[in-house]
């Protein structure tokens, strides 16, 4: 079934946008 | 928000302008259900599924921070907005619709993931999330301008129909711009789509399409 989907960010995404 | 029928309709024609098959006049047709044409709330979950949990994510996140003072922070304007449209799906849906014709559609490879993909009008809609270079070419006409049509949705949420020309089946995806949030200890970025099944790990996960005949 298609669905909304958030990718989590991983830790050098969050460096990068807090 | 004041100005913004004007910059979602200029937006919209500007796009459809752009895709011109020719031959033909590009019509536009906007269109609001109003509470009479809603989708009630049973079928309004299959357009919402996993989307409700990120909305509650933003709205109760920002308030519960503190601020560099120590005191509780206060729900800024934005916050409320956000905590409203969390509580907006638990009722019927109402919907606006932009509709064209005589027009391309969003053409390009779907599966294409560049820095910079010119010409690829659904790498533009979807999946350009920087700042765009005005000029290169008609890929430029999907730059900032795009962000009206999550800007003018109240759960800042859209979905995207498109037919291509010689393709029998239709794509389907959304997106949602809120902001990075955190949810069950993890931390997620501000966008999210609406997009095909998948089993990959988020890590491996790219966004795809539902297709449909």
């Amino acid at each position: 079934t298609p669905h909304w989907r958030f990718a989590e960010m991983t830790p050098a995404q969050i460096a990068e946008n807090p | 928000a004041a100005d913004m029928p004007e910059r979602l309709v200029r937006e919209a024609i500007q796009n459809s302008m752009d895709a011109a098959l020719g031959g033909e006049p590009v019509r536009v047709r906007f269109a609001f259900s109003g509470i009479d044409h809603s989708v009630p709330t049973h079928r309004a979950m299959d357009y919402l599924n996993g989307l409700t949990e990120h909305l509650d994510a933003v709205a109760v996140e920002q308030p519960a921070r503190p601020r560099d003072d120590g005191a509780a922070s206060q729900f800024n304007d934005e916050t409320q907005a956000v905590y409203r449209a969390a509580r907006l799906v638990d009722q019927p849906l109402e919907w606006l619709v932009v509709e064209d014709f005589g027009t391309r559609g969003l053409t390009g490879n779907i599966k294409a993931n560049g820095a910079n993909e010119p010409g690829n009008n659904f790498w533009g809609f979807f999946r350009q999330f920087g700042i765009s270079t005005k000029g290169e070419d008609a890929a430029g006409s999907w730059g900032l301008g795009k962000w009206v049509f999550p800007d003018a949705s109240q759960i800042n949420a859209f979905l995207a129909l498109t037919r291509r020309p010689g393709e029998t089946e239709s794509l389907l995806m959304g997106l949602a711009i809120l902001k990075t949030h955190e949810r069950d200890g993890r931390r997620y970025p501000a966008y999210g789509h609406y997009a095909a099944s998948d089993p990959a790990a988020d890590s491996e996960w790219f966004q795809l399409p539902v297709r449909s005949s």
